[in-house]
């Protein structure tokens, strides 16, 4: 479902290019749950962007669904954002100025459901997350990982193909990080494909494939 | 050096009272090295907002070096968290427009330094937590690691006697993350008064007493 080969990936800071990303090649299938690791800077989040079509490359080819990313456009690439990716951001990237349940409906309007429909929805996959009661508190009445999990709601609540999540559960204590690990399997189980990115080891063993980031680069993939 | 007695924080959401510190009672004596931890929800940001004169509340005392400080003006609550306390915020808040170094030397223009040992000092505690060749970066330039290694830096540049940390290992691979602990050692070694919020056990083993919070009370409270 996800085919990159020699990818690079730099960015220009002041009139120096650095390059963060370095010829890197990865595949996952259809259905696969991967755990991507590495140090703090080695470019997690820079690839997870990438592959979530947030964010172009300079060379190499990435193909989603066997259609390649680069050639297509802005509108054909915000389709494939709205339908077909969840992504739960590491800095959460909440509308400050609307509640946890406006914020977590956003998708569902752009994939032009209903009110009703988009409501019930929404307020299921905020049970899911146990914020049932803080659903019209706005991201500055929440504590931090209640913001995590109005992120990780928004980002399941179309029920996305590929589920991509930067850090998850970095703001969670463990009762509710396992609670969130329980749903990322059973979205697993549904046959969705998963991609998260974490610095914790034991929540990467819940995944079957951890790759192993270093310097912008693949250092190890090792099946579960 | 902290003594609060009866402490109750509640907000107010639409019409409604929402109590979020109910009666709590805490003393840390100087020196002293506590991880408070607890459910995602259960208060521990709100009472180091407290803490950390960032906050206000409704009734109770608190102490701070046995000074009341409800009864401080702004200008007397500015001066102690300028020079007394380190905050690491949860969500790092630092300057978009200004580069990392920018953000660290911010403490000690406050602090009346002159341009070069501003320079010199933030340039140190920036090498201490590995972001050297990242000073000339500005936060969208910085990876979610980075950036909380900047907001550790700035808490830690004017040596404070009280280290306010909520968080501060969230985004940090394990590597990282004990370099970041050792250097609280040190501190902790200098005298100096350290209060962590967590939710990982092993961070939290590396205190001298944890506290676990409840629906805003005190759980326990244990000696390691
Ligand atoms: N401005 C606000 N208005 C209303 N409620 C608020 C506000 N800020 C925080 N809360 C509520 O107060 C409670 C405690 O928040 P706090 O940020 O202290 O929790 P926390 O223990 O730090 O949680 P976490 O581990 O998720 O960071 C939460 O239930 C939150 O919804
Ligand atoms: N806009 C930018 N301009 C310049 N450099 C950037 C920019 N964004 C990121 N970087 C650099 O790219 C590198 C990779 O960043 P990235 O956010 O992908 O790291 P990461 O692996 O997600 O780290 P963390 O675990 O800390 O979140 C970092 O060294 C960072 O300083
Ligand atoms: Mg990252
Ligand atoms: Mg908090």
């Amino acid at each position: 479902i996800i085919q990159i080969d020699n990818l690079n990936k730099s960015y220009i800071i002041g009139n120096q290019i650095l390059p963060v990303l370095k010829e890197l090649s990865l595949t996952v299938q259809k259905g696969e749950y991967v755990a991507l690791m590495g140090p703090s800077g080695s470019g997690k989040s820079t690839l997870m962007n990438i592959i979530g079509c947030l964010d172009s490359f300079n060379t190499g080819t990435y193909k989603l669904n066997q259609i390649e990313v680069s050639k297509l456009n802005d509108n054909e690439l915000a389709e494939i954002r709205n339908h077909q990716i969840g992504f739960i951001f590491q800095t959460f990237n909440l509308l400050p100025r609307y509640s946890a349940l406006e914020n977590v409906e956003l998708p569902l309007i752009y994939a032009g459901w209903n009110k009703k429909n988009r409501r019930e929805r929404a307020i299921e996959v905020l049970k899911q997350v146990g914020l049932e009661d803080r659903m019209t508190h706005k991201p500055n009445e929440l504590s931090g990982g209640q913001r995590q999990r109005v992120a990780i709601a928004r980002a399941l609540v179309n029920n996305p193909a590929i589920l991509l999540a930067d850090e998850p559960t970095g703001n969670l204590d463990s009762k509710t990080s396992e609670e969130i690990m329980s749903l990322f399997e059973t979205i697993h189980q549904n046959g969705n494909t998963i991609i998260i990115v974490t610095h914790e080891e034991d929540i990467a063993q819940k995944s079957r494939r951890i790759i192993r980031l270093l310097d912008g680069k693949i250092d190890k993939d090792t099946l579960i």
